[in-house]
C-alpha cells in the first residue's frame, strides 16, 4: 500500500483485496491475521511465518524432520523464499475452506504427494512417505505388509499400470475414496471469527 | 480396519503434518 493514508487503513485496503480473491470476508481475513500474527511471533518476530514457527504450532516442539511438515511448507511458501507471508497464508487456506471447489483440494494434494514435482506420484515416494508416517507415530509394519499395502494401493490407482499414479489417475481415485481428502477441509475456516473472538475487538469493518 | 484392508494414502493422511486443524486448537 502506497497511499499517504493511514497504516491502518493501509492495512484494511490490503485485507479487504486479499478477502476479495479468497472464501473469506474481510472480517474472517481479519481474523487470519490474528492467527498469523500468533504464529509469526511464536519464534522470530518479523511477521513471517518460518518453517520452526509452523513446526512448534503443529508438532508443539519447533525441531526435528518431518517430510510432511517440510511439503506442506514448500506448498504455503509460494515465492519459495523460506517464509510464509500472510498473502500466501491466506492462498494456501483458501483451499483448506469447505467451500473451497474439491478440484483444488485434489490439485493440492496431488502437489502435496508428489514429492519430486515430476507430475506423477511415484511408487518409491509413496514408499517413502508411508515409511516416513510410521516412524513419525512409531507404528511398525514388516516390509512384506507395507509391500502388499503400496501394491494394494497402486492396484485401485493406477488404471494404466505404468508404477506411478498421474494427476488424472489421482482424480478419479479421489472421487472414488473421498475420506482421502477429509483433511483437505478445516471445518474452523467456516466460521473463523468464532475460533478467535479476541479479533472482535480490533475489527473497524462490519461484515 | 486391518492393515492390509488400508491403503498407503489413507496412512499418510494422519500425519500429524497434515492436520493443519491443530493451528486452530490452541
Amino acid at each position: 500500500c502506497r497511499s499517504r493514508r493511514s497504516p491502518q487503513i493501509c492495512q484494511q485496503a490490503n485485507l479487504s483485496l486479499l478477502a476479495l480473491d479468497s472464501p473469506f470476508s474481510v472480517n474472517e481475513v481479519e481474523a487470519l491475521y490474528e492467527l498469523f500474527k500468533k504464529l509469526s511471533c511464536s519464534i522470530i518476530d518479523d511477521g513471517l511465518i518460518h518453517k520452526e514457527e509452523l513446526q512448534l504450532a503443529l508438532f508443539q516442539a519447533p525441531y526435528g524432520e518431518n517430510l510432511f511438515l517440510d511439503r506442506v511448507f514448500d506448498l504455503f511458501d509460494e515465492k519459495k523464499n523460506g517464509v510464509i507471508e500472510f498473502e500466501e497464508f491466506i492462498h494456501a487456506l483458501s483451499v483448506f475452506h469447505p467451500y473451497a471447489p474439491i478440484e483444488e483440494k485434489i490439485d493440492f494434494a496431488f502437489r502435496l504427494y508428489d514429492l519430486r514435482q515430476t507430475g506423477f506420484i511415484e511408487r518409491e515416494e509413496v514408499h517413502q512417505m508411508v515409511a516416513a508416517l510410521l516412524m513419525e507415530s512409531e507404528m511398525i509394519l514388516s516390509d512384506e505388509l507395507l509391500t502388499m499395502i503400496i501394491d494394494k494401493t497402486f492396484a485401485d490407482a493406477d488404471s494404466d499400470k505404468d508404477g506411478k499414479i498421474s494427476k488424472e489417475e489421482w482424480k478419479v481415485y479421489v472421487l472414488k475414496h473421498p475420506t482421502l481428502l477429509k483433511n483437505m477441509t478445516l471445518p474452523y475456516l467456516k466460521d473463523v471469527t468464532t475460533a478467535f473472538p479476541s479479533f472482535i475487538f480490533n475489527t473497524e469493518v462490519e461484515d | 480396519k486391518t492393515p492390509v484392508t488400508m491403503n498407503a494414502f489413507e496412512l499418510i493422511s494422519t500425519s500429524q503434518g497434515l492436520n493443519l486443524g491443530s493451528l486452530f486448537e490452541k
